[in-house]
This record gives C-alpha cells, structure tokens and sequence, in this order.
C-alpha cells in the first residue's frame, strides 16, 4: 500500500523525534467494531539502517484506520460514542483480569476475549482497580472488534471516599502516577480497540494528575488543526 | 530488532531463606532446581503464581484455601520478598547493543546480571530496559537474578473485608483489587512478582523507541493521512547517517500481501 523512505543523520549518543511526511490512502479499508464491520487491519514496519551497518532495528504493529469519538450527549446524559462517523450502541463487559495470580498468556487472552465477541459484545471497559490491559490483551480485541475503555488506577472506595475517607489525595507520588501513566500510553496507544482513557473509577483523579491526563491526552493541536483545514486534493478525482 | 524472551527456565526462592548476595548468585554460587530453597517459577507471574504452582501453598480459587495463606500484612513484606533466577544466551558483534527489558514489575526491583547490580525503581505500571551491552558474555551463559520487592504499602485486611480493605495500596501506583472487594477476597502477596514480559533485544547503533501512529480522515474517508513520529536513539560514538523506512501492507484473502 504504501512505501517511504527518509535519510537522516543522527548525532552520538543522542537522542532525537522524527516525524514522517504523512503517507496518503485512497479509501483504505476501514477498522470497525465487532457487529458493524470488518476489523481490517494493516501492518506497519518501521525500520532503520545505518550505513556501514546495515539494518540496525525494526518495529511493526498492526493498524487500523478508524476515527472513535464519544462525548456527553445533551439528550440522554449518556456518553455517545461514533466510530468513523457511525454512532454506536454500546454493549459492553466489565473487565478486572484474567486471572488473580496474573499468569496471563495469549491464549487465555485470545479466549477471554473472543467469548466476548460471540456474546456480540462490543466494548469492554477495564476497571480501574484491576491493570491497564496488556498488548496481547488489545491485540485480540483488535482483531475481534472489542473497543477498550481503560481506567487508570484510581477507585472511589480507596482515593477520597468510603468511611474513613481514604487517601484523600491519591497516591502519594503524583510524579511516580504520572511517569507510569504516560509509559503506559505508549505501550498502547497504537491498538484501533483502545477508545477510551479514564481517570478513574467513580472517582476524579486528585486535581494535578487529572489536568496533566487530560493535557496529556488531548487530541495534538496538529489533528484538530488539519481536520479543519480542507487540504488541497492533489489531482484526485 | 532481534527480541528474545526469557520466559522458560526460572528459579525463585524466599530472599530470608538464600544466604548469598545477587552478586554471588550470578558468578560464584548460580542456584540450581535442586538445591533447596530454590523451586521452579513461573515468570511473567507472582510470587503466589511460584508457591501454588509447585504446592507450597493451597490454590487460593479453591474451597477455602486463600484462608491458609499467610497475608502479607501478618507475615511482613521480607516474607513476600522473592529471587527470581535465569541464565541466557547473548550472541553481538561489533557495533550491536543488547537492552534487558522488564515490561511490569511489582512493586520494584535490584537486577544482578553477571555480578551487576542494576536498580527498577517503583511502580507496577511503567516500563524498564537496561542497557547491558557492557555486562553480557558473548561467549557462554549469563546469570540473571532479580530481587523483587513487593508494594510499598500492601495494607491489611479488616476483619469485615470490604472493598480495597484499608486502602493503603493505594498509596502507591499499583493495582488495587489486590485488598480484596466485595467480589474478590485479598490476593495474600498483592500481586508481588515479574508481572509481565521480560525480553533482551539486540539492535545495532540506533534503535527506534515507541513509535506513534495516528490517521487523519478527509471527504467522508474516502481521503486518509497515516502520521508516524517515532523516538531514535543513536547508541554508538559516532554520526550515524540512517535511511529510516515505513512500510504498510495489508493483507489481501488468503495470506497475499500487497506492499
């Protein structure tokens, strides 16, 4: 489908970002959820030769391309949620893990997760008590169609409510929260299933993580810009 | 890159019971399966997962056996302290660069690789990878032990249960249910252990960290951008001049691929 090669010149022991000139598709296939679509996936390759080395490392991932949006919906009070434009009933399962002594694997994940879908089950929300899922965990729900609302580690009966009132502020290293959360967005945040991040559970994270989720999560100026601006279309008919 | 996991051949044993340091376990004194305190492991896992598995203790999922179980608040925090013990392979040539990578550990961690003593800060939820390019025999075997500590605050357990028992796991970043809830009796190790993945990769100079994709969508997506950021790292002490590349394939029935 697409190919692009770009050279560059890395300075010693450093460390730099690069960002690839976008790569255009005509009417790619469509990730949906299960019941609405198919879940095509595409796989992605990066990777890097060094001259007078040769290939030095390669990274792949599958991709869909899918837009999941959800806000507040005046009418009903409720979180509606649109996949590529399409609205979505949400039937969903609530999720802890898999297993209490945390002997995961693929298949017990491939099982858990497909028995979902046969129960046309199309979201399931892992509560924020338990673990933000594992790769192998949103890998099947890509292929299955299963959308992910993942809860950080925050609950209402142990940060700031219950009797006594417990922890009040939420753990007691913010920064150590925070550290956490943001690697754990990067391990995931490639999955077409991942829809949805939330604080916590029946409860707001304490002011200055929640702020800095949200700052951190909010959609790169350079998306809400593009998707605004109607870009020329290059010789396409 | 070159990922290998280690997820086969691992020992454990109590660290109040092993009377040698990890360096000592990774160059003089390597434990064997044989020699008690030591005992097959399951990794990824929790030190729970270890002790059901070869019967320590009764299954926790059955009858009443969690009952028989001594909770961490009740036997102390050095009694759920585990080792965990493997040795591997690591072949590199000229300029390649190994990393051992731990994707969760809980709650934290000392690695001695080959009588290295290298630190995994606190927190279930986060990420390690070690550079070891220095500390790997190219030749032979080396010895990994790993010290995990569990939560800080692994709490106690009220006599009444109730959700999260006394709350005080959350004041660290790690899973809470481990107290128990009103569906779920308390995990007695709260989930101490090498949780998930534990790999070493091997790259040459530069190697990618944590590509992002993104898709934009135009004229009711029929138009369609594929944004991709990714980190590099340039390992060795020279410039590295690099041809980066980007493929997508899709695959069409029957396992043909287009590029």
């Amino acid at each position: 489908e697409q190919l692009q090669t770009q050279n560059l010149s890395i300075p010693p022991t450093s460390r730099v970002q690069y960002t690839f000139p976008e790569l255009f598709f005509y009417k790619p296939n469509l990730w949906w959820p299960n019941g609405m679509g198919k879940q095509s996936l595409y796989n992605v390759i990066i990777n890097i030769d060094v001259k007078g080395y040769g290939e030095s490392d390669s990274w792949s991932h599958h991709f869909g391309f899918r837009k999941i949006e959800s806000n507040i919906d005046g009418a009903t009070g409720g979180r509606l949620f649109k996949v590529n434009g399409e609205p979505i009933f949400i039937r969903g399962g609530n999720w802890i893990l898999s297993d209490g002594l945390l002997r995961l694997s693929k298949k017990r994940y491939q099982t858990d997760i497909k028995f979902h879908a046969d129960m046309n089950f199309n979201m399931i929300r892992c509560w924020a008590g338990g673990l933000t899922e594992r790769p192998e965990f949103y890998h099947y729900c890509d292929y299955y169609g299963i959308l992910v609302w993942q809860e950080f580690w925050i609950t209402g009966d142990v940060d700031g409510r219950g009797i006594p009132v417990s922890n009040p502020n939420g753990p007691l290293d913010h920064d150590l929260f925070l550290f956490c959360a943001r690697d754990t967005v990067k391990l995931l945040r490639n999955h077409p299933s991942l829809a949805l991040w939330v604080g916590g559970n029946e409860q707001t994270p304490p002011d200055d993580i929640n702020k800095a989720l949200k700052n951190d999560l909010k959609l790169h100026p350079y998306f809400r810009h593009a998707e605004e601006k109607e870009k020329p279309v290059g010789g396409l008919s | 890159m070159a990922k290998i996991t280690l997820h086969s051949e691992w020992l454990a044993a109590r660290s109040t019971e092993v009377h040698f340091t990890g360096a000592q376990l990774t160059t003089t004194h390597p434990p064997s399966a044989s020699t008690e305190p030591w005992m097959e492991a399951i990794v990824p896992g929790t030190v729970l997962a270890t002790l059901v598995k070869n019967k320590v203790v009764p299954d926790p999922f059955y009858g009443l056996g969690n009952e028989a179980i001594l909770d961490i608040a009740d036997s102390g925090r050095e009694y759920y302290t585990f080792w965990f013990f493997t040795t591997f392979q690591c072949k590199l040539s000229g300029n390649q660069h190994c990393d051992l990578n731990f994707r969760g550990v809980n709650y934290s961690a000392d690695v001695y690789l080959n009588g290295h003593k290298m630190v995994l800060p606190k927190g279930m939820f986060r990420r390690h990878s070690l550079d070891v390019t220095d500390v790997v025999h190219s030749d032979g075997s080396n010895l990994l032990a790993v010290l995990v500590h569990p939560p800080d605050h692994p709490g106690s357990i009220p006599p009444q249960g109730g959700q999260g028992g006394d709350h005080e796991i959350g004041k660290d970043v790690a899973t809470q249910y481990v107290q128990g809830w009103d569906w779920m009796a308390p995990i007695r190790d709260r989930n101490t252990g090498i949780w998930d993945e534990v790999s070493i990769s091997i790259t040459g100079p530069v190697k990618i960290i944590d590509p992002h994709l993104v898709s934009s969508f135009f004229d009711n997506y029929k138009r369609v951008y594929l944004h991709a950021t990714t980190e590099l790292e340039n390992k060795s002490s020279g410039t590295a001049e690099c041809s980066l590349s980007i493929h997508v394939t899709t695959e069409l029935e029957g396992g043909i691929h287009s590029v």
